[in-house]
């Protein structure tokens, strides 16, 4: 006979129970309760027939695969053993019992009586198993747990682990440093980053990895968990994985992908990259006579610029145009933009009229460069300047008449009142 | 110019000559008074020279388009070797009273600018502490004009002989300031309605024979300042008695300049 109970809670009592129990009987209890719970049997009377090793009449329990344990008689001895007030609890949510008695019982034994509850499993505390524990949190509630993530990790859809969503890092930059989320603590499980690094045309980029890096690999299959690969142009390098750094990498190409796979299990530290890019070559420039550039190097490659200015009291003359600066950068083909300008002296130009006044030169050529200077005065007697200045002004190094006394602003000639040229006879007070 | 002297050519650089012709509803309705030059474009007289001459107590300048002002002359018949310049603006003093001439000073501005030069400068406005306080009492100051010269003579002949009887050459005249209360008195005393204001001061001799008279009103009673030896602008040429110019016991009467500066500021700018 084969009794099923799916019971959360219930009684099982050997046959005839509470009087003796027949000889030549077998009886099967088959107790099911729902995942997340497992069994907890114990006897309330326990009298069976006893024998060597429970030959004779014997209560057997098992679970799925094994046997938990197998009791007879009344007490336990050195060879036979008797539930006593011992509790058994199944490793699962199935326990399965089965009453045997031989066809003799030489006293009256009454048999066993026992009950069983389902009690809830806390996996938390019990998953450890690498394969089954919450990556983060573990959360149990009665029948079941559930995992959760830290902030700004994301559940796998093993409901275990925690990914990370990185699948868009562009880097537009000439250098930089890409590493694995999190570096240097333990990339992120289950997941997929992709990181680009996408330059002007022009551009070569070159990867220089860390001396070490940390990605699971296997001893003897190629990187079976995590690896990167690198994608670049027509070229693909990689996959990496383990300790030893790739090192450098040139890729010949302005636009490159790092992918990098994490499995659902592993604790790795990670890599660390940099990249930079160089293009061609320039020719070396020289600094016009009276002019500098900056910056100066010993190399300018594609998309280097250059700045030409000039010392003081010269301007850069391009074409027509006067400038403070001209700038210049290094195309692709490993030339530049343009020619190197020259440095033309400041020219205040021809100075500004004063109304009623005079412009003297200082200098016999009437110079107006850099430095040059001039007076301005009124007609005298008739006019007086105003504010009372010495009007003398000098060419700046920004070719802009400048006088110490009104910066670029002119004087202006007043007429002087009160005083005429021919002078009026004397006033003597009576 | 009553006992005056002939000027010198750029005596008197701020001189003007404002010739006021307006024969749109009066024929031959012609004037002239004399004026100062304060800056290129700006020249100062007296109101009653601009007001027109309308028989009521309004205050309205004549039109512009009517007057002409004339620098740098020296002899009225060679008006063609002088500076002309038409008006832009006048402005006569909304206060200017034509019962007792209180407040008679005006400015015109020119509609282009003159250039200076040894014939053509202006006169200074009061501007230190002791100018501002007016003329002095006695101190001497000069005035010069073209107007009437000859005391004995009376308008109508003036104005029968096509007004031959003025002087033609700038004229000028060393007259004393005259104690305000001096003045005042012989004014008030008479059977006329006089009034010497506190905007007026006098100007003369009291055995008269030298003195201002028609046609130089307007023009500037200037005096030296001693510290800086400049000119300075203390009277405009305002009236006089019903006697002849240059009687005996009678002033001649002045717009004292040093109580509008603030006002010619106003209109001129401080510059």
């Amino acid at each position: 006979d084969a009794v099923d109970l799916t019971d959360m809670f219930g009684e099982i009592q050997s046959p005839n129970f509470p009087d003796s129990y027949p000889s030549d009987s077998e009886v099967t209890w088959n107790i099911s309760v729902p995942d997340g719970f497992r069994i907890k049997l114990y006897f309330m009377h326990f009298d069976l027939e006893s024998s060597y090793l429970c030959e004779y009449d014997y209560l057997k329990i098992e679970a799925e695969d094994q046997v938990l344990a197998t009791f007879c008689g009344r007490e336990t001895t050195d060879t036979e053993q008797a539930p006593g007030q011992q509790a058994i609890l199944s490793p699962g949510s199935y326990m399965g019992l089965t009453f045997r008695s031989d066809f003799s019982n030489e006293e009256r034994f009454t048999g066993f009586e026992a009950h069983y509850t389902a009690v809830d499993v806390d996996e938390c505390l019990e998953k450890s198993d690498e394969e089954l524990a919450c990556d983060h949190y573990c959360h149990n509630y009665i029948g079941g747990y559930y995992c959760s993530c830290r902030f700004g990790y994301i559940l796998h859809s093993d409901n275990r682990t925690c990914k990370v969503e990185c699948s868009d890092n562009l880097f537009t930059q000439r250098s930089g440093v890409i590493t694995s989320a999190d570096f240097p603590n333990p990339y992120p499980k289950s997941s997929d980053c992709l990181y680009r690094v996408e330059l002007e045309d022009g551009f070569f980029i070159t990867l220089q990895f860390e001396d070490s890096i940390d990605i699971e690999d296997h001893p003897e299959v190629s990187c079976p968990y995590d690896y990167i690969k690198i994608k670049a142009g027509p070229l693909e390098f990689g996959p990496f994985c383990g300790e030893k750094s790739p090192g450098r990498i040139e890729t010949q190409t302005n636009s490159v992908q790092i992918l990098f796979h994490s499995d659902n299990s592993g604790e790795n530290q990670g890599w660390k990259l940099s990249y930079t890019a160089t293009g061609n070559s320039c020719p070396l420039v020289q600094p016009p006579i009276n002019g500098k550039i900056d910056p100066l190097q010993a190399r300018y490659s594609f998309k280097d610029q250059v700045v030409i200015s000039c010392n003081p009291g010269y301007k850069v003359l391009k074409g027509d145009v006067e400038s403070d600066t001209f700038q210049i950068e290094c195309l692709k083909d490993g030339t530049w933009s343009n020619k190197v300008p020259i440095c033309k002296m400041a020219d205040c130009r021809a100075p500004a009229e004063l109304e009623h006044g005079f412009i003297t030169f200082t200098s016999r050529s009437n110079l107006t460069t850099y430095r040059s200077a001039i007076r301005y005065s009124c007609q005298h007697p008739y006019y007086r300047m105003a504010p009372n200045v010495t009007g003398l002004y000098t060419c700046d190094e920004n070719g802009v008449w400048r006088s110490e006394e009104l910066g670029t602003k002119l004087p202006s000639c007043r007429p002087v009142c009160g005083r005429p040229v021919r002078p009026l006879p004397g006033i003597i007070k009576r | 110019i009553i006992g005056g002297r002939n000027a010198e050519p750029g005596s008197f650089p701020w001189q003007a000559l404002i010739v006021v012709e307006d024969t749109s509803r009066v024929p031959n309705d012609k004037w002239f008074g004399s004026g100062a030059l304060l800056s290129d474009s700006w020249v100062l007289t007296a109101a009653h020279v601009l007001r027109s001459q309308r028989r009521d107590n309004t205050v309205i300048p004549v039109s512009k388009e009517h007057v002409t002002v004339y620098l740098g002359l020296h002899d009225v018949r060679r008006k063609t070797a002088a500076v002309n310049r038409t008006v832009e603006k006048i402005v006569l003093h909304a206060g200017f009273d034509i019962q007792n001439y209180n407040h008679d000073i005006a400015l015109v501005k020119l509609r282009e600018g003159v250039a200076m030069g040894p014939y053509v400068m202006p006169v200074c406005l009061p501007q230190f502490e002791r100018e501002l306080e007016g003329p002095h009492p006695n101190t001497l100051g000069l005035v010069a004009g073209w107007g009437i010269s000859n005391p004995n003579i009376t308008v109508d002949e003036i104005i029968s002989s096509g007004m031959r009887t003025l002087s033609d050459i700038l004229q000028y005249v060393k007259l004393p300031v005259v104690p305000h209360a001096e003045c005042k008195e012989s004014y008030e005393s008479r059977s006329g309605n006089y009034s010497v204001t506190e905007n007026m001061f006098c100007a003369g001799y009291y055995e008269g024979g030298k003195d201002t008279c028609l046609g130089d009103s307007g023009g500037a009673f200037v005096i030296q300042d001693p510290g800086t030896q400049r000119w300075v602008a203390q009277g405009l040429v305002s009236w006089g008695g019903p006697e002849e110019c240059g009687s005996k016991q009678v002033y001649g009467v002045y717009t004292k300049v040093s109580n509008y500066v603030d006002w010619v500021e106003e209109h001129v700018g401080a510059s």
